[in-house]
């Protein structure tokens, strides 16, 4: 493993306590979208399918365990604990989140490098991955003003997404054995492209040390 | 197997 895989996945790390912070001590999940979270939670049941049919290292064992544990636990803690759901934007997040899912299954069905089960929803968690962040971007631009908790969330999530990618042209060059994934490549490439009007303005927002804010 | 590379990934 490379040091931008491992840099990648601790920013997805933290991002993930990150969010479990705010709604742990501070008993609040607002400005975080649920659609969001309830696509991640299908994004990584559907991907970690293998957790317990193949073994590749016990990191990765551990990582999966924790990407499944935390994600249902931020959608039951949004939906079910009795002080952190009133928190919830409800009017606010109403990004239609199913009509995402539809499409990237079709799409996986029609696209991926093997036609088995198991790939066609790894794939499938792959084309969700990239789209999952639109409703939580949708609706920071709905409130606006972003908390510092949720900006570091978004932020920590785009960092990840970066990482890998230069993981991605790392393992390229450096692996004789590893060929080229178009799928994941394309998909991850989009998915970073939409954090990058976010970026932008958290890095401004960080430099001259004042509070998030998006454009109408 | 080249396309299970990826699946060491998160």
């Amino acid at each position: 493993m490379n040091i931008f895989r491992l840099a990648g996945d601790m920013t997805h790390l933290m991002s993930v306590l990150v969010l479990l912070l705010k709604i742990h001590t501070i008993k609040s999940c607002a400005g975080i979208s649920l659609k969001t979270q309830e696509l991640y939670a299908l994004v990584f049941a559907a991907r970690y399918l293998d957790i317990f049919t193949h073994y590749y290292s016990l990191y990765n064992t551990v990582m999966k365990l924790i990407f499944l544990g935390s994600s249902f636990s931020i959608l039951w803690y949004m939906k079910r604990h009795k002080v952190v759901r009133r928190s919830y934007d409800k009017d606010q997040d109403t990004f239609r989140h199913h009509f995402l899912v539809l499409p990237c299954l079709v799409l996986a069905l029609l696209i991926n490098e093997k036609f088995t089960f198991k790939e066609v929803m790894w794939t499938f968690s792959i084309y969700l991955e990239a789209v999952a962040i639109l409703p939580q971007l949708v609706l920071l631009q709905r409130t606006r003003n972003v908390d510092n908790l949720t900006g570091q969330y978004v932020f920590l999530l785009g960092a990840y997404r970066g990482l890998y990618i230069i993981n991605w042209i790392y393992r390229y060059f450096a692996e004789p054995t590893y060929s080229t994934h178009w799928i994941t490549w394309i998909s991850g490439l989009l998915q970073t492209l939409l954090y990058a009007d976010f970026f932008y303005y958290y890095i401004n927002s960080v430099k001259n040390n004042v509070r998030l804010q998006l454009p109408a | 197997d080249a396309d299970d590379s990826l699946k060491d990934e998160l």
